[in-house]
């Protein structure tokens, strides 16, 4: 039973504001002043950092570059995955065969290599081409 | 990365925060397609000929993309003089491969028979772990060969590679010759013998994975052993290890599930 109080406990926390920004209602989400723009950044990989040193034995490690924000949807520029969410439940109340397909962009990414050593000391080049990745939004 | 592997400086390198490294962990496994981190046993492994010529092989082709091939040999061998050298023949396989694999050898002592049976060096390969969507496409036995100053400078020497087909506890093992070669005392090198057939045949029926024998034969037919005739083994210099090699064609694409 205790496990039962301090779920409700944790609950009750969840729901209340904890800062400033979460204090409106969730129908302010879209206000313009509420938007982080979105941004991409770079970031090195290395394997060094990953403390995979010991298996694998190239590359040191990989150019990455990942996304933070308010990111547009692929859909169009002032929907974003967020909103596609709401009108998508909405349209779907009301006329269901209108509902938006979401669609995600095929994203081809770079051919890469990697030399490694298997769990018998057995060393594997590989190389991952044709890499294709289907996501929606920032990926 | 530009061709030359050199990383953007606009790149940041930034420690990861620790569920950060988890999650980037977790992806990259399954894009390699690994359901784990390999922990590999390198008490002797990492400076190996082996994980030296895949390293020659990454090498070529990472910088592959803008150089034409004439160049790229004339360069891989510049590169790789102080390497295993690899013959313009890899370089092709290397080029259809989608995976490359070596191998290593898994004799623990160098068996060297009693006299009263013929010299004969044995290898063994563990080849039971390959993916079955690949299909080996090309496999290759390496073995390097020292300059032998000891003997008559003229003296040639008759090298046989057998394919183990069948044991026999108190008798010689029957044997499938796969190749001979006629080596010259004071030759130095690598010597590559084609195992293809062969290696197909153990990834397919895993029990005829008997292994390789090798044995040498002076010019006058008398049974030497392979440290008489300059062979490296597992006693020799690290980099100069036998292995095999084998390319691999994959068969079918890997679809990482949508997470």
């Amino acid at each position: 039973s205790t496990g039962g109080k301090r779920r409700q406990q944790n609950r009750n926390r969840s729901t209340q504001p904890q800062d400033g920004s979460r204090s409106s209602a969730p129908a302010d989400y879209n206000s313009s002043d509420q938007k982080t723009p979105c941004r991409r950044h770079e970031l090195f990989v290395s394997f060094r950092e990953l403390g995979w040193q010991d298996w694998i034995i190239a590359p040191e490690g990989y150019a990455a570059n990942y996304c933070e924000g308010e990111c547009s949807f692929p859909l169009n520029a002032h929907m974003n995955a967020t909103n596609h969410a709401i009108v998508q439940t909405l349209v779907h109340l009301m006329n269901p065969e209108n509902v938006p397909k979401p669609c995600c962009a095929p994203t081809k990414l770079h051919a890469i290599s990697v030399l490694y050593f298997d769990d018998n000391s057995n060393v594997i080049l590989k190389k991952y081409q044709n890499m294709v990745v289907l996501a929606c939004g920032c990926h | 990365l530009d061709g030359n592997n050199e990383v953007h400086l606009g790149f940041i390198h930034r420690r990861l925060r620790t569920h950060e490294k988890r999650e980037m962990q977790k992806e990259i496994l399954s894009i390699l397609g690994l359901p784990h981190r390999p922990k590999p046993n390198l008490s002797q492994g990492k400076y190996n000929s082996a994980p030296l010529f895949m390293l020659d092989l990454y090498n070529t082709i990472s910088g592959e993309e803008k150089i034409p091939v004439e160049v790229k040999l004339s360069r891989y061998h510049s590169t790789t003089q102080s390497l295993p050298l690899a013959t313009y023949q890899e370089t092709a396989f290397l080029n259809d491969a989608d995976m490359v694999m070596s191998f290593v050898n898994l004799v623990e002592y160098d068996r060297e028979l009693s006299p009263q049976r013929r010299h004969h060096k044995e290898f063994k390969f563990n080849l039971s772990l390959i993916p079955d969507s690949e299909a080996i496409t090309a496999a290759e036995f390496r073995l390097y060969k020292e300059c032998v100053s000891r003997t008559i400078r003229n003296e040639t020497f008759l090298l046989k590679v057998y394919q183990v087909v069948k044991e026999h506890p108190d008798r010689e093992a029957d044997l499938f010759l796969l190749d001979s070669r006629r080596l010259w005392a004071a030759d130095e090198g690598w010597l590559e013998f084609d195992i293809t057939a062969t290696s197909n045949l153990w990834v397919m029926s895993p029990v005829h994975n008997l292994g390789l024998q090798v044995s040498l034969e002076t010019s006058s037919g008398l049974s030497i052993s392979s440290k008489e005739a300059g062979l490296v083994g597992r006693s020799g210099a690290l980099e100069k290890q036998p292995f095999m090699v084998a390319f691999f064609k994959i068969s079918n694409v890997h679809i990482r599930a949508p997470r």
